[in-house]
């Protein structure tokens, strides 16, 4: 954009335009595309934020099209109109920002789902202390391991896509702490139920155990979603 | 799907690079 906008004004020295015709049609094709995928996108979202945003950004680049088809229609009539020149950099600029917005608001929404599975493992996390049979053991690891399998899948391909090479690295790292920690902690729950069951002594520290693991859980999950966010914003000065 | 959009946002992009080089290579004529 910004490389056209210098064009614009080398071209007060009078250059005529081509015909735009066949590109400007190009883009408008694809832009149908994209507000159509981003309409389907929004109605099926059950996301506040995305149904919120999304349909502000499409508007854009659908104005910004229109902008370019006018332009075009402009310089077909005076290879020479400034007015033409002017809406072809305001639609350029629109489409591009446009887009931008609308990719920042898809992910910013992709972001917000990996984040809800993250804090259903928190949920089961905290229920750790007080599981006090194999019976509900055997529940507990029922319920917490898809939901942990989900966010490592998840969690694993988000990282693949991210460019910050630091972000990447923790999520990694967290993800590797948080697989190695969960048969250490379903062990010690397992350990705490035995002494417990038998009236034992060392209840209490297999207990303060088990609340140290699932809490050091706890915390690589919330610096899991710490920097999922974190690269949402970072994206967002990149862009 | 939600790599659809991901792709169409893609073919955008390439649909306006060639815009502003159908006009950068007749305005650098």
């Amino acid at each position: 954009v910004s490389r056209l906008v210098i064009l614009h004004e080398e071209a007060e020295d009078g250059n005529a335009m081509p015909d735009l015709e066949k590109p400007v049609f190009g883009v408008s094709r694809a832009v149908a595309n994209l507000v159509k995928v981003g309409r389907e996108t929004i109605q099926s979202s059950d996301d506040a934020i995305l149904r919120q945003d999304m349909p502000a950004a499409l508007q854009r680049v659908e104005m910004a099209s229109k902008h370019l088809e006018e332009a075009s229609a402009m310089l077909k009539l005076d290879p020479f109109s400034q007015p033409a020149r002017k809406k072809l950099i305001e639609g350029s600029r629109g489409i591009l920002q446009g887009t931008s917005a609308l990719l920042l608001c898809f992910d910013e929404s992709e972001v917000r789902k990996i984040i809800r599975e993250c804090k259903r493992v928190l949920d089961y996390l905290a229920v750790a202390e007080v599981v006090d049979t194999l019976e509900d053991l055997v529940r507990f690891v029922k319920d917490l391991s898809p939901c942990l399998s989900k966010v490592s899948r998840e969690v694993d391909s988000r990282q693949k896509e991210l460019t910050h090479q630091v972000h990447r690295d923790i999520l990694i790292r967290c993800l590797e702490e948080v697989k190695t920690l969960t048969p250490i902690l379903i062990c010690s729950m397992k350990i705490y139920i035995q002494i417990h069951s038998q009236g034992g002594k060392g209840s209490d520290e297999a207990g303060v155990n088990r609340d140290y693991l699932a809490q050091r859980m706890t915390d690589e999950i919330n610096e899991i979603i710490r920097v999922l966010q974190l690269t949402t914003y970072d994206e967002e000065e990149w862009d | 799907d939600s790599g659809e959009m991901v792709r169409q946002a893609r073919i955008l992009a390439q649909a306006t690079a060639q815009l502003i080089q159908a006009i950068k290579g007749e305005a650098e004529r």
